[in-house]
Formats: C-alpha cells, structure tokens, sequence
C-alpha cells in the first residue's frame, strides 16, 4: 500500500502559552487572539480541547522572540476573563510529519506516536490535519525525534 | 495587503471521543491510538492540550458510522491506562477556514473566532495549522457558521 507520508518537519523556535481554566463560553476565544494579532504577534498553532463543566484551557505557540509580548498582552486579557493562570514554557519544539490523505491512516499516527514514546520522548501535545500530524515536545530531543522519525517512516534524512 | 483566506470547509460528519485524565507519560498516545489503527477505524482530528500536574485530556474525532467501535476500542483503552472517564459528543461538526500563510495572521484566527461568537455560536475545539483553522462546534450551528464565516472573509458561497 503506497507510502504516503512525504517528510518530517520541525520548528525548535516554538514557545508555548496555555490560559488554564477560562469560561467555556462564545467571545473568549475572540477575547484572547484580537490583542495578539493587534500588536503583530505571530502565532503558530492553537490548541483547545473540548471543556469540562464548563471550562477549559487554550494553548498557542509563539516564536521565542514574541514571548514576552505575548505573554505580557495574554496576561491582560486572562485577568479580564478572569482564567486562573497563563503557563509559559520556551523550552519546547514542534515536529511534524507531512503526508497526504493521513487522516484515513490512524496507523501513521499511531506509529508516530509509538516511534516517540519508544525513545522516552513525551509528547506533549498534539494537533493534526489530513496533511499534517504536529507533537509538540521538549527541545532537548528534537534532534533525537528527527531521526527516530525518519528511521520510522524509511525517509532520507535532508536537512530542514 | 493580500487575501490569504481561500475558502471555507465543514464537515457535518463528526463525532468526538475525549479520553479524560490520562497519565501524561511516554506510551500513552500510542496506547491510545494503535488499537484504533488496527481496526481500520478513520480519525480524523487529534488534539491533545499540555498537561496540568501529569494528567491531560486527549480528543479524536471519527465519523458518526465509526463511533460505536471507535468508543468500544477506546474504553478498552481508557481502563488499561486507568484514564477517568471517556467523554462521547456525535452532535458535533468541524468548520475551516482553508487558505494560506495564516499562521503569521493571527488576525484571521481572531476574525474567525469573532464572527462565531457574534452569532452565539460556542467553539468546543480548536486546532490549526498555517493552511487550516478548524473549529469544533455543536452540529445544529453548523449552516449559520459557514454562512457567517462566507460573509465575514469575503467569499462566494459555493456548495461544498
Ligand atoms: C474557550 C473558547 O474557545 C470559547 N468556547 C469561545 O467560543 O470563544
Ligand atoms: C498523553 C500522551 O500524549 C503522552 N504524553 C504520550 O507521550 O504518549
């Protein structure tokens, strides 16, 4: 069956903001993206699970250099939404496999997934397309998760 | 400055899985999602957010045909890793915005969680990419958000 995943990507300029315990409720999200794309801030991913009893946690991904601002213009806006804290962490990558049609192909997830946790990688958070699978985890093993994923899914190592 | 939204998806055919407190440790998600793999059950999105003190929340979406087997595979699963609970919504819809280079656009996932909540419609999930911004919504909103997000970016209303 044809291979279909294409590449592996990653972005070790990641920093990530979560908003922990905002109110579940239409405008908050709006709340909390209007400051930042005012003042310019770039964002990568945004992350939101589903809520329970009413409230939940958002998380997004800044380039290092944008940290501060952001986490200056989230603080802000969390004390307006009343959430209980904003957790900032600059020690984290985003590696990504690229491929077509991978949604069809929860083997490719989960082989991701057991490729990383072989190596004692934790993967931190996860978001994923049809094109793209994205975990989110400590910059240390950046390196290590490149290689384990190209062995993995049998593709020749280029630099990115 | 140049439109980088292209179009708008949805997908009416969702049902989510949320996998509630589980250990937030290496081998986790490929507990989670190697059983599903082998049964050929199609997942469409993943989303896990960071974790609180060692537990987190992991959320998958499949189609509504699939989510009978999908929540028995899973609440195998969810028992093994002593997760909480397994959390089961098939009133769901997942809307997009589809375009380019949104990533440096903050403003775009901002105008798109606004245009929502203008309307009362509650984003449950959120998950991005540069290409894709996907919002997880209660199924009955469904028409009402395409059609908001089609006036807010712009776009032609084609039937998709
Ligand atoms: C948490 C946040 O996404 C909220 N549900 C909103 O719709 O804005
Ligand atoms: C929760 C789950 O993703 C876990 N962190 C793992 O690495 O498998």
């Amino acid at each position: 069956e044809r291979e279909i995943v294409s590449g592996i990507t990653y972005d070790r300029d990641q920093a990530k903001i979560t908003v922990t315990h905002v109110p579940d409720k239409p405008g908050i999200a709006a709340m909390l993206f209007t400051p930042l794309s005012q003042h310019n801030i770039i964002v990568d991913m945004i992350i939101q699970n589903a809520s329970l009893e009413g409230f939940t946690d958002v998380t997004f991904t800044v380039s290092k250099k944008d940290l501060k601002d952001a986490q200056k213009i989230i603080q802000e806006t969390a004390k307006t939404i009343d959430a209980k804290n904003v957790e900032v962490d600059d020690q984290v990558s985003k590696v990504s496999i690229i491929g077509v049609g991978m949604a069809s192909h929860a083997g490719v997830a989960a082989k991701m997934f057991s490729a990383l946790s072989a190596e004692g990688i934790n993967i931190m958070m996860i978001s994923t397309s049809e094109i793209k699978i994205s975990c989110v985890i400590q910059r240390k093993y950046t390196e290590l998760a490149v290689m384990v994923l190209h062995d993995t899914f049998g593709l020749e190592k280029k630099s990115s």
